[in-house]
């Protein structure tokens, strides 16, 4: 099973086996140019010397010989560094969090908590919305109370108005003058009966 | 198969951020 | 830190590499040319040594740079040496992208959720204040009536 060393892949922008790979054909490329340069060398020495029984397929088993040991020394060689680069460097140990992580860890919400989280913001929007309605609803009535008082008031002024017009014609208090005004008419009604009488 | 790691570290690094500057707009706009 | 390793293991693959590679054993394989031109063995021999030995290591600093390795290595060796005094295995993305977005998403809807809960806590404290208002009103209003009550009753 290929570790596909996704968390390494996400810090370090690619795969660590990627960067393996990279290097490991790099290598392999440099190696293989070199051995052909040599065998270029080689080749022009002997095209150089005269009647030099050497042919050039001899001297391209020569470089396959070298380099078929020089490539298993290599591989050898090249999948201990990968072990080590790969188990030392390019790796992210277990207990190491990436940054951009870290909130997973400050936060450990279940799906289960991380709905009531949701339902609870639902029902604090929901609150809220009853809230600015009641407030609608209590400021239209302190709208309504205005009105009201100003009309009551308007009828409170009116007895007041009433008052003061007594007052103005003498009448004081309104009860006792009223008390008297029904007296004195009385008091003339009998009078008026008397002087009716003695007409007769 | 490498591709395919390679962009899906890349989404977990970068998708996130990028989700939750909508996520804040949409409840910055539900606020208002 | 890391960078160091890198390259004190990419060293040692290529002193093993060049031990592995001896100047005896490319005799053996070029037995033929040896005896023809022994000095100039040597000298192939050597270039070819030095000269692979350079272009791995150009190829290692081209490769870093790439990569921009030397930033990535001393940037984890800081996050790994934040990290040295937890032994338990940290959190890993779970491969359902909805539940670790869940997870990134956290911080801002527990703002959110302070926000109405301060936002519920005013309006509430506005909204009993005005209740008290219009309570206060109700009661005014009851004492204008009775007023009147009683000053229509006087009249009456």
């Amino acid at each position: 099973s290929v570790d596909p060393m996704a968390y390494e892949a996400q810090f370090f922008g690619f795969t660590p086996q990627t960067c393996m790979q990279r290097i490991y054909i790099a290598f392999q490329d440099h190696l293989f140019d070199m051995m052909l340069v040599v065998e270029g060398v080689m080749l022009k020495k002997l095209h150089g010397v005269p009647g030099c029984k050497i042919s050039p397929s001899q001297i391209r088993k020569c470089t396959e010989k070298f380099l078929l040991f020089m490539k298993e020394h290599f591989d050898k060689l090249f999948s201990k560094m990968e072990k080590m680069l790969l188990q030392l460097v390019l790796n992210i140990p277990k207990n190491v969090l990436l940054p951009e992580d870290r909130v997973q860890e400050q936060y450990p919400y279940s799906q289960e908590e991380f709905q009531a989280l949701q339902d609870e913001l639902q029902q604090l929007q929901q609150q809220c919305r009853a809230e600015v309605a009641l407030q609608q609803e209590l400021l239209a009535e302190l709208e309504e109370q205005k009105v009201v008082k100003a009309e009551l008031e308007k009828i409170l002024q009116c007895f007041d108005d009433l008052e003061n017009i007594c007052r103005e014609h003498g009448a004081g208090n309104f009860k006792e003058s009223f008390a008297f005004l029904t007296q004195s008419s009385k008091k003339l009604q009998d009078v008026l009966k008397d002087v009716e009488e003695k007409s007769k | 198969f490498d591709e395919l790691i390679v962009e899906t570290a890349t989404r977990r690094k970068r998708w996130p951020k990028k989700i939750l500057v909508h996520a804040v707009q949409t409840m910055k706009a539900e606020q208002e | 830190g890391r960078a160091q390793v890198f390259s004190a293991v990419v060293d040692t693959f290529l002193e093993k590499l060049v031990a592995a590679g001896s100047y005896r054993r490319f005799v053996n394989c070029y037995r033929c040319f040896y005896k023809l031109q022994p000095q100039l063995t040597r000298s192939i021999y050597d270039q070819f040594i030095s000269q692979l030995q350079v272009s791995i290591k150009e190829e290692i600093q081209e490769v870093k740079n790439e990569g921009n390795l030397e930033e990535l290595f001393s940037s984890l060796d800081k996050i790994v040496e934040e990290a040295k005094d937890r032994e338990e295995p940290a959190w890993r993305p779970s491969g359902i992208p909805a539940q670790d977005v869940r997870g990134a998403l956290v911080p801002s809807v527990l703002q959110q959720r302070a926000h109405l809960r301060r936002a519920l806590r005013q309006r509430q404290g506005r909204s009993s204040s005005l209740a008290e208002a219009v309570l206060a009103g109700r009661h005014s209003i009851a004492e204008l009536q009775q007023l009147i009550q009683a000053r229509q009753q006087a009249w009456q």
